[in-house]
């Protein structure tokens, strides 16, 4: 499994982004994998849900694509 | 790939939509 800090690490990073501009999930992945590099397709997707569902960020459609925000 | 990351983010945004 996955290390708790790193994961930690990247909800930090994931927090400060969405707070800084909305972002696709692509973007988010991609920022997430910037920390957490070696996880399964089906971690990085369960932890990133998770992730998502603790910071509750706001969605708006912008460029006919849905972008988070906070 | 992106196109991995496409998919891993399509993945993603169906789970994100069945609760945000």
């Amino acid at each position: 499994t996955p290390s708790s800090s790193n994961i930690q690490l990247a909800e930090k990073v994931i927090q400060r982004s969405l707070m800084r501009r909305p972002m696709t999930t692509k973007d988010i992945l991609k920022k997430f994998q910037t920390k957490c590099p070696g996880l399964s397709k089906e971690q990085t997707i369960e932890v990133l849900q998770q992730i998502m569902k603790r910071l509750k960020p706001e969605r708006k459609v912008m460029n006919d694509k849905m972008h988070f925000y906070l | 790939s992106s196109s991995e990351a496409d998919e891993m983010a399509a993945a993603l945004e169906a789970e994100l939509n069945d609760f945000i």
